[in-house]
Parts: C-alpha cells; structure tokens; sequence
C-alpha cells in the first residue's frame, strides 16, 4: 500500500508465481492443442516413458489426494460459492445449468463436484438391446479383446492384460488360443462350450454361476474405456440391467490418469486403486473398473455405502491382493437395472 | 477418473447360423464425448 494513495502493489514474489504458473498452463494448453490436432489427422499417439513419470513414483500421491480431498471438503461461506463453482465450471466447461440445486446450497468444492443432475438431464436410451455409457466422457479405447492374453491397449506400444485390470476373476470367460476359430471370412470368432472347463474358472466362492447362454450363441468379450475430465458429471450409472456379484478393491497408486499419464507411466490402470465389479448380464459376462486418480481419489460405492477408499494405511499395501466381497445371495447378487446409479468419484 | 467397461456380447458370426441379426456393435468413434444413458453399441 503506497504512502501516496490506494494503490495496491503485488509482491515480486508473488507475480513471479502467477507468471509461471501462467505459462505452464499456457504450455499445457498448447500440449493439448498439439494432441488433438495429432489425433484428428489419425496420428496414435505412442507410449514414451520419462523422467517426470518416474519422479511421480516418489511422490506421496495419496497424501496429496488426502490434502486435496481435505480442501475441498472445506465448507464455504454461502455468499462464495456461486463464484468459486462458476470459475471451477469456467477452467473444466461444466455445464452449470444441469445442477440439481442451486450453486449456494453447495456447502463445499467436493459436495459441489459430485452432485446430482436435474431429473431428466441423462434420458437413457430405452432400446432394450443397447448397452448404454455408464458416466459422461470422452473414449479413449474400445473393441473385442482376442487370443489368450486379452489385452488392452494403454496407449500404442503398450498393453495390459484384462485379468490384471480385474483381478483373478471367477467368471471371466478364459479365452484359451484352442477356443478361437475362423469363420469363413478368416474372422476369430469364439464358440461357447458349456462343458469346456476352460471357459470358466471355477470359484469356491461362487460354485453355482455357470453360463446361461444357449450353447449355440457365439460371443465376443468387448471393451471400452472412457475417460472423466474434471468437468464431467462424476456419477457412475448401470450400463444395462445385470447382476451384480463381486466386488473387488485394489488399494494400488494414485497416479494421474490424464493423456500425458497414459502415455508416460506404465501399467496405470492396473497400478491406480481401483474397485471391480463383476456379474452377469443376459448375454454374459459384466464388469466394470472405476479407477482413481490423484484428485478424485476416492470411490463411493452406493451399493455398499461402508466401503471406504483412499485410506492411509493402505498407503504401503499395493502390491497386496485385492479385497473381495461375494454379494449375497450367492450366484444372484444385487440386481441393478439400467441407468441406475452405482457409484461416485469423489474428491481426494 | 476412468472407467473400463468390459462385457460378453453376441458377435457378428457364429459357426452354426451365419445370420448376423444378433451381433454387437459399437456405435461411437474414439475421442467422441458421450454422456450417460446414450448407447455405447447395440
């Protein structure tokens, strides 16, 4: 405050921080720019380890996750919040006019990220043969897993497999090289064997889910991975009507999982904490993997409103087996109808 | 956040009936923004 007026002065320090955080926003902008042109001209991008990958393993992510989380579950005077939710909806375009409540009755930054939408904002598609996107995104990846590996590309160059991603799954159909045939046109196709014990790992826990399915069916096991900007309406919603019957939680890393990330850091989806859920649907095998990341760190899992994510003492435990739960009753689980909601992101 | 859809469906031949009357399609591109409740294939 100089002696002569009003005026203010900010500290060299501090206009330091705001012009370098200034252009590395700048820089990130035109990295994105830079990746979507790539993308429109159907360049792949490719997986290219570096340096600032490996130096995220030595960060505390999940005490970050916690801080962030702390923050934002801050509550905020009620005369703020309108400003803080219209410059969040500003920097990740949300679309502000879908919220359930008013801005102001949103206590805080975390109630604010995970709220409801008005009635009607996501009509489901009623075609009773369709498989609908269980969050609002962007698609990364999708398509038919084949041979016996069933990998799933993270970026081009690099892979990981769908039983890492889930776990030692008990019905997951096990696609054996001696399973795969030709049609005619020379197209890998996959006849089910209901007798064939490799089609499914038997459980101990589950011994009486066995395939359904008439023998004279062939299927495929497909896949897609859509990825939530921190804009996106944060819910996850049923694909289709199934049957709900394990569920499983990796207590992994909590890596970013932006474009840069899947490019960078190996293994990420199979790395980050996770939660699994694995079931039936009327053509078979169901599951869905909602990962975490460093800000939205935790999984709030409405079907079992106990289960806690992100938790510290978990910090050391990654490389643990996952946690498991058989719903009850066995080999019916919780039936989930389509468009119903399952779970939510939540901050830190 | 991501989420990783996984899922048996029919697909387009199998080796008894070459009808394709039941076959899974996926009915998006990559890249695309989709939202809840719109269909990922049929």
């Amino acid at each position: 405050n100089s002696s002569k007026g009003d005026s203010f002065l900010v500290p060299g320090a501090t206009l330091a921080t705001i012009v370098m955080l200034g252009a590395l926003h700048a820089r990130r902008l035109y990295g994105d720019k830079k990746l979507e042109e790539a993308r429109e001209n159907g360049i792949e991008i490719e997986f290219q380890p570096d340096v600032k990958a490996t130096f995220l393993r030595l960060l505390p992510l999940r005490s970050i996750s916690r801080f962030w989380g702390f923050l934002a579950s801050m509550e905020l005077p009620i005369w703020i919040r309108p400003y803080v939710y219209r410059s969040w909806a500003r920097a990740f375009h949300s679309n502000l006019e879908e919220a359930a409540k008013p801005l102001d009755k949103y206590a805080s930054l975390r109630e604010f990220f995970v709220r409801t939408l008005k009635d009607g904002s996501r009509p489901i598609d009623s075609d009773p043969c369709c498989l609908i996107s269980p969050v609002d995104g962007t698609i990364l990846r999708f398509g038919e897993l084949k041979g016996a590996g069933s990998m799933i590309e993270q970026v081009k160059g690099f892979s990981y497999s769908v039983s890492s991603l889930l776990g030692a799954s008990p019905f997951l159909p096990v696609i054996a090289e001696e399973d795969i045939q030709q049609d005619s046109e020379g197209q890998e196709i996959i006849p089910r064997h209901e007798n064939k014990k490799s089609w499914w790992r038997i459980s101990l826990a589950s011994p009486k889910v066995r395939d359904p399915a008439p023998a004279s069916l062939t299927t495929g096991l497909f896949y897609c991975v859509i990825y939530l900007k921190p804009g996106d309406y944060h819910r996850i919603h049923s694909p289709v009507d199934w049957n709900v019957l394990v569920r499983r939680h990796f207590s992994g890393r909590l890596f970013p999982l932006n474009e840069r990330a899947a490019r960078t850091i190996r293994n990420l989806y199979v790395e980050n904490e996770r939660i699994v859920l694995e079931g039936r649907w009327q053509e078979g095998f169901m599951a869905i993997a909602a990962i975490g990341a460093t800000t939205i760190g935790s999984i709030e899992l409405f079907i079992e409103p106990e289960l806690w994510t992100n938790q510290t003492r978990k910090n050391l435990l990654h490389s643990e087996p996952p946690e498991e739960r058989v719903y009850e009753p066995e080999a019916v689980g919780v039936m989930l109808k389509k468009g119903d909601e399952v779970a939510a992101f939540n901050m830190g | 956040s991501t989420v990783i859809l996984i899922f048996q469906a029919p697909i387009s031949k199998s080796l008894e009936d070459d009808s394709a009357s039941s076959e899974f399609r996926f009915c998006i591109k990559r890249g695309d923004r989709i939202h809840v409740g719109e269909a990922l294939g049929r």
